[in-house]
């Protein structure tokens, strides 16, 4: 599902944000 | 009768063990690991180890975790979720994990 997909790449950019 | 009751003996073993002392941190949410609450890291274990394609879903979280409270559990996944560590999937109550090591 495309809202999945959207959702885990917003996560996954929070999460690279938090990384730096 | 014979007093051949040997005197109460501490197991020391037990007692220096700190295996089960541990537990005795799960109340509080001030332990943090990694940045994490112990609440937190339970919540996000659980959701790493589910093996379900949309995720965990707060009912399970709840099955799995009876020592915490819904409200609790909300509050973890919430914080994990906007520190990105897992994010929602088919509704607002599956998630799973980003992390994949």
């Amino acid at each position: 599902q495309e809202r999945i997909r959207k959702n885990k790449e917003a996560a996954l950019q929070r999460l690279a944000e938090r990384n730096v | 009768r014979k007093s051949h009751m040997p005197a109460y003996r501490v197991p020391q073993s037990f007692s220096s063990a700190g295996t089960v002392d541990m537990e005795g941190y799960g109340g509080g949410s001030s332990l943090a690991v990694n940045g994490l609450t112990a609440h937190q890291s339970q919540v996000l274990n659980l959701i790493k180890n589910c093996p379900v394609p949309e995720g965990m879903s707060l009912q399970e979280l709840k099955l799995q975790l009876q020592n915490m409270s819904m409200s609790t559990i909300k509050q973890a996944v919430e914080f994990l979720s906007s520190e990105g560590h897992i994010y929602s999937t088919v509704d607002d109550d599956h998630y799973k994990s980003t992390d994949t090591e």
